[in-house]
């Protein structure tokens, strides 16, 4: 799976996600990549959210729209928001990880595995890029 | 301004030992062009919308990732993608599952959101409606990779094995 969150500057959030889903899944199954509000997000003065990983966790956390709901409902961090989505995505059985981005353009990444592909620019910072 | 980008490729189980330092920096590499092509749209004041889908355009012309050329094998040996978009600015989003030949899934959920009253289109219709909307259509062949392939061998050797976790497999 491959997504991206971003800010313009006009200020709007933006988030985007594609994959091929898991190797060896069954006819017909729909993981959370393409079901808004699970892997994908985004929604201004808010977060913008994309994950990888096990989706029917992600689906059954609604693990997007959680990262949302815990910065506009509950005042958290982006940081703390992934952070405590992927523990409950985890705490079900999931695992795999998720960008995140608040209204401010600050990213944060989560993950209960060993790896992610992952990178990060901004026009204040340079490209840098890590997978473990 | 001010503007931000963020990517993932994906997350699994990934061991030191497992990845080489040339394939570490084949996908390095692989991340930074994506991450590029996302800023240019960005630093030149487009819209961050414009810049996620150019962004994972990218990525799933890429084979490491598994999106695009390159997705994994489903239990029939064919390729199926997803992908979804969203604009944070208007609350409009759309999104494709179970494309067989459209190149850039990516582009035909910025399709439907932008040019349907709908939200999620699947299988053969969603690629219908990608081309007709004018997006590249490919065969698909063209998603196949032999290092995908040989990891859909290996899953298909491993059913029925005691111990497999078949997780995965069911959801």
């Amino acid at each position: 799976t491959v997504g991206a969150v971003a800010l313009d500057q006009d200020g709007h959030l933006a988030a985007a996600t594609s994959t091929g889903g898991l190797t060896g899944k069954m006819w017909g199954r729909i993981g959370d990549s393409p079901l808004i509000g699970s892997g994908t997000i985004a929604i201004d003065g808010q977060c913008a959210v994309s994950g990888t990983g096990t989706g029917e966790y992600f689906i059954r956390q609604n693990a997007g729209r959680q990262v949302c709901d815990r910065v506009h409902w509950n005042d958290e961090g982006i940081q703390s928001a992934a952070d405590a989505t992927m523990a409950e995505v985890g705490r079900i059985g999931g695992d795999g990880g998720l960008i995140s981005m608040d209204k401010d353009g600050k990213v944060a990444f989560a993950l209960n595995v060993s790896g992610m592909y992952r990178g990060s620019v901004s026009s204040e910072t340079v490209a840098k890029t890590a997978i473990y | 301004g001010k503007w931000s980008l963020a990517i993932h490729g994906g997350a699994g189980v990934i061991d030191r030992g497992d990845l080489t330092p040339e394939k570490e920096a084949l996908y390095r590499q692989g991340l930074n062009e994506a991450l590029a092509v996302g800023q240019a749209v960005l630093a030149r004041g487009g819209a961050a919308v414009d810049a996620v889908e150019a962004t994972v355009k990218v990525l799933e012309d890429n084979p490491l990732f598994n999106a695009g050329r390159g997705a994994v094998f489903a239990a029939d040996g064919k390729n199926y993608l997803d992908a979804s978009i969203m604009d944070g600015a208007t609350l409009k989003a759309g999104a494709v599952a179970s494309l067989t030949t459209t190149k850039h899934p990516v582009s035909a959920a910025r399709a439907v959101m932008d040019k349907s009253r709908h939200v999620l289109l699947t299988g053969q219709g969603a690629d219908q409606f990608a081309a007709e909307q004018g997006l590249e259509q490919v065969d698909p062949s063209y998603f196949r990779t032999e290092a995908r392939w040989e990891a859909y061998l290996k899953w298909k050797a491993s059913q029925g094995l005691s111990g497999v976790d078949d997780t995965h497999k069911y959801g």
